[in-house]
């Protein structure tokens, strides 16, 4: 006789919901065998990683569809990382003697690796591998996406670019130690390069007018 | 008398000597069964 | 029929937002449409529309191909549900509001499939639409609604945002296992969501902490009701090993939410859950470096640490209700008529049933014991502080007093249950802690018991090894104590009686 239950918007679910505080106010003691029965199928049913996942909603596909096997699978693959190799870094701390492994990942310890959140997943792990190409690629091709995002993570962080929010282009400081020698005054020289994706996708030099405006680049 | 944590610990990616990192904001799922693919974490993208 | 014409809406925004990006202009204008023509009018239209579209989203995961794409409807309406949430004008009616509106659609629509589902019931809908709510929130709130163009409106989301996580998690308690089983596993889930839980944890001055309480307690009682000796379903431990995980999850990244609220999860973990009870307690400050336990050199009475106070986010003197007065005035001047009256205060009225080791049921009000225990650790670690250690750190200090008293004139039953809270309170290194190794390095080699000295060292004893014996980790303190006891010329373990009749344990001891 609650008004409540009068509602037409909810009368037919409210008493489904009521039922259920009986068991909040005192639980059962030994589970009633429906109640074994429902907690069994949620077990069976457990969500797992792909389904807090985020939403896999439209994406602006690229522009020029590639074919690909079918037997790639249409969804992005997420896997893990195998917890067992270990990254250069953790290579370096590991191997503090001159064994081979650490002799055969000298390129890798001089790259940087910076350390965040998204450092331990897969993903980033991989990221830097690509050379790039790859990441640029990236960057322009999957806007809006977490790719896009680990793209310029690698690239800022790891391999020191910086992004210019007013031309779209990636820049990066060169600095060259000059020999030292009667004609120069300083002991180092500054050239700047930029990625130039509009129309040669290539690094060029930039001109000797090019001045760095910290305010034009984008502090990520 | 509990179980060895060990596992559960590399798991869910908590080192024992190295530094100390995040790890709920990347966490899959309470169980590690129900863990074999990774998941996306907010992230930021600059407009 | 409405609910038909409700339906054909909802699918031209799904197969919309198949078709263009969820930020196209197209988007805002089928919104706005929706809301000026009338859809979304009146706040009656708009229940009945979600609750249409989410009977339908499930109905189309219900019947969806399990190897396809099973979440696009439920997926759309996520996104149609936090647009609604920017782009509405809130003059009607609030955001708050509109929340609880979908909210309790949702819980309304979930509670009549759950309960007369007959068997087709399926959690994994209802999980993905509040990970999706959790998802849409975060993007949306990320470097602090920046993304939102209109400042008023941002600023309006941006004071929204502890509300916004502590609604969805008053209807997370809602569901949570004792009231649908049938969703536990994905309750487990969303408690533990890495959009929630994470970001739960770090709300501005612990907005978050006191219902992701209620969250964590939740779980337990309901552990604690179907953990029964002898008996635990498969469905039950691996609700265990979830929590289990969860907590060693939090213990690394925000140690401190388990260090403030340790008193309270202590009141609400199942009294065998050993190895749980030592995470929670071996939680230590993130930046914190800690001594060896173990070391032979360790003077717990010299380390910087030892004189901080940890802090307690929920005091326990609330639950001390009418023995506040008896025991703060025992503090004051200790005397016999005033241990009385706290003593008979500890007295339940009935018998609690309660599944630990080497016990059953309770006399004792054990929440009530480690109320004041933690009230005097608390009141004589603010008295160090306040005057010196030599204050508090002497067997004639009624802190000390206080605690004895209650030990000696105890019941083996009241003994123990003081016994057990005491050594809660060895955790990492600060104030409590070490007053607590003082307190009781000093009942054990106390000659103050009369005939009952055996019996209070043996209880002190099993509640360490109790603890110790588990796999780890094992809280600082407690390792400290153990080693001191081990090593000490004064107390030589090998020799107790009580310990010689037991060869098990006294090869432990042997080895150790």
């Amino acid at each position: 006789n609650n008004k409540a239950f009068q509602n037409p918007l909810f009368k037919n679910e409210l008493e489904f919901w009521i039922n259920t505080k009986k068991q909040l106010l005192q639980p059962y003691k030994e589970m009633p065998n429906k109640m074994v029965s429902q907690l069994e199928s949620s077990l069976l049913n457990c969500p797992d990683s792909l389904d807090a996942d985020s939403p896999y909603l439209y994406q602006i596909p690229l522009s020029l569809p590639h074919p690909t096997s079918i037997f790639f699978p249409n969804e992005p693959i997420r896997f893990v990382y195998p917890f067992d190799i270990n990254t250069p870094v953790e290579n370096n701390i590991n191997n503090n003697d001159n064994s081979a492994n650490a002799i055969s990942d000298t390129e890798n310890l001089n790259k940087k690796h910076y350390e965040d959140m998204y450092s331990r997943t897969s993903l980033a792990k991989i990221y830097t591998k690509f050379d790039l190409d790859t990441l640029f690629f990236i960057f322009y091709h999957y806007q809006g996406t977490y790719d896009q995002f680990l793209a310029s993570r690698e690239l800022s962080k790891n391999r020191d670019w910086k992004y210019n929010k007013v031309d779209y282009c990636w820049y990066y400081k060169e600095i060259e130690k000059l020999p030292p020698g009667a004609n120069y005054n300083k002991d180092e020289e500054e050239s700047w390069r930029y990625f130039d994706y509009k129309k040669s996708w290539l690094s060029r030099r930039c001109g000797n007018d090019f001045v760095y405006k910290e305010e034009d680049f984008e502090k990520l | 008398l509990g179980a060895d944590l060990t596992s559960m610990l590399h798991s869910l990616g908590i080192p024992r000597d190295s530094k100390r990192h995040r790890v709920l904001d990347t966490f899959q799922s309470p169980w590690a069964e129900t863990s074999r693919s990774e998941v996306e974490p907010t992230f930021f993208i600059p407009d | 029929t409405k609910t038909e014409k409700y339906h054909l809406v909802f699918t031209e925004w799904v197969k919309l937002l198949q078709r263009v990006d969820s930020d196209d202009k197209i988007i805002f204008v089928f919104i706005r449409q929706l809301i000026e023509k009338g859809v979304l009018a009146q706040s009656d239209s708009f229940v009945e529309f979600i609750k249409a579209s989410l009977e339908l989203s499930v109905l189309t995961f219900k019947e969806s191909d399990p190897t396809g794409e099973v979440f696009t409807a439920i997926d759309a309406l996520g996104k149609l549900l936090m647009k609604l949430f920017v782009y509405q004008d809130f003059n009607k009616y609030s955001r708050s509001e509109y929340m609880n509106i979908i909210f309790s659609v949702f819980l309304l629509v979930f509670a009549k499939d759950h309960e007369n589902g007959e068997g087709s019931f399926n959690e994994r809908p209802y999980f993905k639409l509040l990970s999706n709510i959790l998802y849409e929130w975060s993007i949306l709130r990320n470097h602090n609604f920046i993304k939102v163009s209109d400042s008023q409106t941002r600023k309006e989301l941006a004071n929204y945002d502890v509300d916004f996580y502590n609604t969805f998690a008053s209807y997370l308690h809602s569901l949570q296992p004792f009231a649908f089983p049938g969703f536990s596993f994905a309750w487990i889930s969303l408690i533990s969501h890495r959009m929630f839980l994470p970001i739960v944890l770090r709300l501005p001055q612990h907005g978050g902490w006191e219902k992701l309480m209620l969250l964590i307690i939740d779980l337990f009682k309901f552990l604690d009701q179907y953990t029964i000796k002898g008996n635990i379903s498969d469905a039950i431990s691996v609700v265990y090993k979830g929590t289990i995980r969860i907590i060693l999850g939090i213990s690394n990244d925000v140690p401190d939410f388990l260090i403030e609220n340790h008193y309270e999860l202590m009141n609400n973990l199942p009294a065998t859950y050993i190895q749980l009870k030592n995470v929670i307690l071996s939680a230590i400050p993130l930046k914190m470096l800690v001594p060896s336990p173990y070391g032979v050199e360790l003077d717990v009475d010299a380390l910087e640490s030892c004189e901080e106070p940890p802090m307690v986010f929920y005091d326990p003197v609330a639950d001390i209700a009418s023995l506040k007065k008896p025991v703060d005035n025992y503090l004051r001047i200790p005397s016999n008529s005033l241990l009385k009256t706290i003593m008979n205060g500890l007295l339940r009225e009935d018998y609690e049933l309660k599944s630990g080791i080497g016990y059953d049921t309770l006399t004792v009000n054990s929440k009530l014991v480690r109320a004041i225990v933690l009230h005097v650790v608390i009141e004589a670690g603010l008295e160090n502080g306040r005057t010196s250690s030599n204050a508090v750190f002497n067997t004639k200090s009624s802190y000390y007093q206080l605690l004895f008293d209650l030990v000696h004139e105890g019941s083996i039953e009241l003994k123990f249950q003081v016994i057990q809270v005491m050594i809660e309170q060895l955790r990492y290194p600060n104030i409590h802690t070490r007053w607590m190794i003082f307190v009781l390095k000093n009942m054990f080699t106390s000659e103050g018991w009369s005939d009952e000295k055996s019996t209070v060292q043996e209880i002190i004893l099993r509640s360490i090894i109790e603890r110790i014996l588990v796999n780890k980790p094992h809280p600082w303190g407690l390792s400290v104590i153990f080693t001191q006891l081990l090593r000490s010329d004064k107390v030589k373990l090998l020799e107790l009686d009580f310990i010689k009749r037991v060869p098990e344990i006294e090869n432990i001891i042997k080895q150790l």
